[in-house]
């Protein structure tokens, strides 16, 4: 999967991807104090293609609101919300909304999962459905985080840790391996990174073509600008 | 130049005028195609960034093709058609620190010669008490007739005359002729060809590199020197033995994450020998920032010999980290000078100064760069003077250009190179000693028009203060000058009349040249300040002076960013011709030119600098797969 941080304040954006063996379960959003948790499983093509690169999506979501007893599980398949005890059940094949007192969902038929849990964080999943006899690939899933404000500032995982904003500088511009994609050195979190000007794809808009986000690719699984290794986000469950 | 050996240089004489510091050089060359079919033949010349292309013209085949300047949009619109029929264009390069480069070629017939002449103009800056002519000669083989040839005007009388170069070997070195009279200096450089040969029967020159003349006047009058020509005058106001003032200084150091490695030690090493360079009675500040500030101490510190050791050890101990948050280091750095003077705890007769040096754009705190200048100006409020240095290519000089000319100072660009520490240190050393503030040269005022900015904000040792303007009387046979300014102890203020000098008496057999000089000196300064007053201040303002720049860039024939030398090259085969464009560069432009180079391709800062995709104002953080 590949991760955007966007960064409208500076006119810029940051991206990175994460790989791992498919089924790693990665922690997103780690809040202990707002009781907010998100963690998500990947999957792997069907089989490995001819160039032999293993691709890693989102297959899967685990959200947990501890203080407002919410929890949702959201499957290339379904999603299932249980709020106090009370358990729905929601279909990607149907349009469809829910309104409790501490969350609201709302589905679109096939394309995307809108979650607005109450004074906490308001995100959206996207559903990229693939053609079923597909060689290689498959269903999955994209995370947005929308709206972060009110998560508390120990907020942390591999996207919680970018909530609070990044501080960071690019210099050294030089030609990079493609005339396109220039390299840069980036001084983040005390760290001389070699990055490169690319862009990655924000799907909100457009969910089967997306639409380019220019952005500094961070090399090595975000090595250097996230806190720690990817390893160190890998999760035993997904709640 | 030329790597056909069927063509040959026949000769290439620089021909330098420098009258009243003001400088006119001809460079002109000529070539001879030896070949039996056309040859492409190129003319390269590097020219100092200061001077404006005056004139340009080929000779080829008995016929003269002559650069006209014109408006620089309309000449735009030519250069466009040009383009879009496949025709190349852009004369005017950047060239390092202090040069730019003026390229054309042409293809000449078959056994024909060509002859190209480039004029430029420029009004010589004193600088750390000299005056600084840089000529530029790269011939790529030997010439058959070479020759620098400089000649020095100053009624002032000359003080002392140095010509060195960088190419100047032991050989070389007794061919450059210089005399130097009272007032009138030729320095001459004319090697055969055998002397050019790096070995006895080599092609290759020796002659490649940078020749150098610098020179100082006498100072005598404590008015200064007026000049009187053709209606015509020009003031140079430099006195000799005045004290410095006292000043207090607030250093504002970048010490951002980009700063990392070479830029830091530099910054620290330049630091410690500039605050070893502090007299006794200034006053100092050091101030770091990057997302947060950290100022050494809470007020400005004596420059003893104890607090500067101090000092120096702080300065030795600054590391880089984090963003750029020059809005509330400059906030602060200010608040202090301003905290202190209120407190009396400044000299009463001292200069207040802040030195910001930063490499980058503001990324912390306050972005928005209109809204930085905005809150400086109003924290300064008239009372400071702030000077920038730009260290690198990725620092937005046009911010700090506009930002300290608001506030009574000057910008520098410091080049990411190993004497960046030197350079550091020689713009501290240009502006460490103030000698006058507010220093205002009045004139009659029933007597002269057009006059150019009169009042300075300070006098630098070293430096000259330079006042142009027409007479409306040209038979005003006295000339009275008033200057006026605050020194260290009194108020200063000097009287002088200035007499019309009779050139002809002063340089018998030279009358010829100097026609129209002074006319040109005070148009030259009067664009440049037009040019800089057009970047600051309210709009109608700036529009007013690009206008009147522009109308007497085009009266007086100068190539300034406002305007462009067309040259039309000789027609084709095909029967079309092709216009070709000399522009000025700005100093925008010299730094977009070396990222590019160091890019080292073009057509990709498009992508670079193209914006992100947005849907709303605050921050998406995403994972998704492609």
């Amino acid at each position: 999967p590949h991760f955007i941080i966007e960064l409208p304040g500076r006119n810029d954006s940051l991206c990175f991807n994460i790989n791992n063996v498919p089924g790693t379960i990665f922690n997103l959003v780690r809040d202990p104090e707002a009781g907010v948790f998100v963690n998500g499983q990947i999957i792997g093509d069907k089989k490995i293609p001819p160039d032999g690169k293993i691709n890693t999506y989102f297959w899967r979501f685990g959200i947990v609101h501890r203080t407002l007893g919410v929890s949702l599980q959201v499957t290339t398949q379904y999603i299932s919300v249980s709020q106090d005890g009370k358990d729905a059940k929601l279909l990607w094949t149907d349009t469809a909304s829910l309104k409790g007192p501490n969350v609201d969902v709302v589905v679109t038929k096939d394309g995307s999962l809108t979650v607005m849990l109450k004074r906490s964080v308001k995100f959206v999943i996207l559903l990229h459905k693939v053609w079923k006899k597909h060689p290689y690939h498959r269903d999955y899933l994209g995370f947005y985080t929308l709206d972060t404000h009110l998560l508390s500032p120990s907020v942390h995982g591999l996207l919680g840790q970018f909530y609070h904003g990044i501080e960071y500088e690019v210099t050294d511009l030089r030609p990079g391996e493609s005339p396109e994609k220039p390299d840069a050195t980036m001084f983040a979190k005390g760290h001389q990174l070699n990055v490169t000007r690319g862009w990655q794809r924000d799907f909100r808009r457009d969910v089967k073509n997306g639409e380019n986000v220019p952005c500094w690719f961070i090399h090595n699984n975000g090595s250097g600008l996230i806190d720690g290794a990817a390893a160190d986000y890998v999760v035993s469950s997904l709640f | 130049s030329t790597n056909e050996a069927m063509v040959e240089v026949l000769s290439v004489t620089v021909d330098c005028t420098v009258t009243n510091r003001f400088a006119h050089t001809v460079m002109t060359s000529v070539a001879l195609n030896k070949a039996n079919e056309s040859k492409e033949i190129f003319f390269d010349v590097e020219l100092p960034k200061s001077a404006f292309i005056t004139n340009f013209s080929m000779e080829i085949e008995g016929k003269v093709y002559v650069g006209e300047v014109k408006e620089k949009e309309k000449a735009k619109k030519q250069y466009e058609k040009a383009v879009s029929s496949g025709q190349t264009a852009g004369l005017v390069k950047a060239s390092g620190r202090k040069m730019e480069k003026f390229s054309v070629s042409v293809n000449i017939a078959a056994e024909s010669n060509v002859t190209f002449i480039l004029t430029y103009e420029e009004l010589l800056q004193r600088k750390l008490g000299q005056y600084e002519i840089l000529i530029r000669v790269k011939p790529k083989s030997v010439v058959e007739q070479f020759q620098i040839s400089t000649n020095i005007y100053e009624p002032q009388g000359l003080s002392h005359v140095d010509a060195h170069a960088t190419f100047l070997s032991n050989e070389l070195l007794p061919l450059v002729e210089k005399t130097v009279l009272d007032k009138k200096a030729h320095i001459s450089f004319s090697p055969t060809v055998e002397q050019q040969r790096t070995c006895p029967g080599c092609d290759g020159t020796l002659i490649d590199g940078d020749f150098v003349i610098k020179y100082d006047v006498n100072r005598q009058e404590k008015v200064g020197d007026i000049q009187i020509v053709n209606g015509y005058f020009v003031h140079f106001f430099a006195p000799p033995d005045l004290p410095r003032v006292p000043k207090n200084v607030v250093f504002v150091i970048d010490r951002s994450g980009s700063m990392m490695g070479t830029k830091m030690a530099q910054t620290r090493d330049a630091l410690v020998a500039i605050l070893e360079d502090l007299h006794e009675e200034d006053h100092f500040a050091l101030l770091q920032f990057d997302s947060d500030v950290l100022s050494w101490k809470e007020s400005l510190t004596k420059a003893t010999k104890q607090n500067v050791a101090e000092a120096k050890d702080y300065a030795r101990s600054i590391q880089d980290n984090g963003a750029t948050n020059i809005n509330q280091a400059m906030l602060d750095g200010i608040n202090m000078l301003k905290r202190d003077r209120q407190a009396n705890r400044l000299p009463e007769r001292s200069i207040d100064m802040v030195i910001l040096l930063t490499d980058g754009m503001p990324n912390f705190g306050e972005p928005n760069i209109p809204k930085i200048q905005e809150n400086v100006r109003s924290a300064i409020g008239g009372n400071m003077s702030l000077f920038c240095l730009g260290f690198g290519n990725d620092v937005d000089y046009n911010f700090l250009d506009v930002m300290s000319k608001e506030n009574k100072g000057v910008a520098r660009r410091i080049f990411e190179a190993s004497d960046a520490t030197l350079q550091l240190q020689d713009f501290y050393e240009e502006v460490a000693s103030p000698l006058l503030l507010e220093v205002d040269l009045v004139y009659p005022d029933n007597a002269v028009d057009y006059v150019t900015t009169s009042h300075f904000p300070q006098l630098f040792n070293g430096s000259e203060i330079v006042v142009a303007g027409r007479l409306t009387d040209n038979d005003l046979d006295n000339f009275l000058v008033e200057v006026l300014g605050q020194g260290l102890e009194d108020n200063f203020k000097v009287q002088g009349q200035a007499g019309v000098v009779d050139w002809n008496v002063m340089y018998p057999d030279e009358t010829y040249i100097f026609g129209d000089f002074t006319e040109r000196l005070w148009a030259y300064l009067t664009i440049q300040q037009l040019l800089e007053k057009s970047k600051t201040g309210p709009a109608d303002e700036k529009a007013n002076a690009t206008a009147k720049a522009l109308e007497m860039s085009l009266q007086y024939s100068f190539v300034t960013p406002l305007t462009s030398m067309v040259v039309t090259k000789p027609e084709t085969e095909d029967g079309t011709d092709s216009p070709l464009i000399a522009d000025k560069l700005t100093e925008e432009q010299r730094q977009q030119a070396e990222r590019l180079r160091s890019m080292a391709y073009s057509g990709f800062a498009s992508n670079f600098f193209s914006a992100p995709v947005q849907y709303a104002y605050s921050p998406v953080y995403l994972v998704d797969g492609d």
